[in-house]
């Protein structure tokens, strides 16, 4: 978690929810998307990092 | 209302979305810098959404269990239906469970479990979310280099960095029942 930016996971969400309008799902590939494809260095070492996504909604949940 | 929401919330296979909106996050702030960074951000988000939002910070293993206990039964009192929550939850944790600030843990199956279609009745059939920003761990990805022909055919010079992927994408998790129950 960054002193200042906060963490990964929350930003990341918090950006794609706030700047995309659609279906859950699809929005938390997104993220999923985003956090893949970035490079975080942890005491100088390269690290990787993806939330899990685990459902069992029943409809589509939009977010507008 | 919209003619596009309008159209949307009378879809059969979206939930209704017209009613409450309601947001609760439950944060232990302490020795976790950043936190209220990320408050703030999701108190923008749940404005722009439409949803109210309640922030409780630095909460005891129990001041999660009791809070969302509060969050459950306030939304049973609601002259209103309820159309969908979000839950956040941010501490330090361990593979399920989180850690509360007097260092007793919480299970999250039990904090989960408030909100079931058989414990909530404002929420029953409605969408609950939980996100949960904790460890659950200790280890750390450092990613597997992707295969040019996987990278869309480009070829890395010797001196470029390949790409790398976390080593757990690509998987769909598809279970034939819920943890604990029985799959017929």
């Amino acid at each position: 978690r960054h002193e200042e930016d906060g963490s990964f996971f929350i930003q990341t969400l918090v950006d794609v929810f706030t700047n995309n309008k659609g279906h859950i799902l699809d929005l938390l590939t997104e993220v999923t998307q985003r956090m893949a494809a970035a490079d975080l260095i942890e005491g100088g070492k390269p690290r990787k990092v993806n939330p899990e996504v685990q459902s069992t909604l029943r409809k589509l949940l939009y977010l507008r | 209302m919209s003619s596009e929401e309008s159209e949307q919330s009378t879809d059969l296979d979206a939930y209704d979305m017209s009613h409450a909106l309601l947001a609760l996050t439950l944060c232990n702030t302490k020795d976790r810098a950043g936190s209220e960074t990320d408050i703030k951000a999701l108190e923008q988000m749940y404005k722009a959404l439409g949803f109210q939002s309640t922030v409780k910070r630095n909460l005891t293993a129990k001041g999660f269990q009791e809070e969302l206990e509060k969050f459950r039964d306030d939304m049973e009192k609601m002259e209103d239906p309820v159309s969908c929550c979000f839950v956040v939850l941010m501490a330090h944790g361990e593979e399920g469970i989180l850690l509360g600030v007097d260092g007793k843990t919480i299970m999250l199956e039990e904090l989960f479990s408030m909100l079931t279609n058989k414990n909530s009745l404002a929420l029953r059939g409605k969408p609950k979310v939980f996100i949960v920003q904790a460890c659950r761990g200790e280890q750390k990805d450092p990613g597997e280099v992707v295969r040019p022909a996987e990278s869309g055919g480009n070829v890395f010079l010797s001196s470029e960095q390949p790409p790398k992927l976390p080593t757990y994408t690509d998987i769909l998790h598809v279970f034939a029942t819920v943890e604990g129950y029985i799959a017929y």
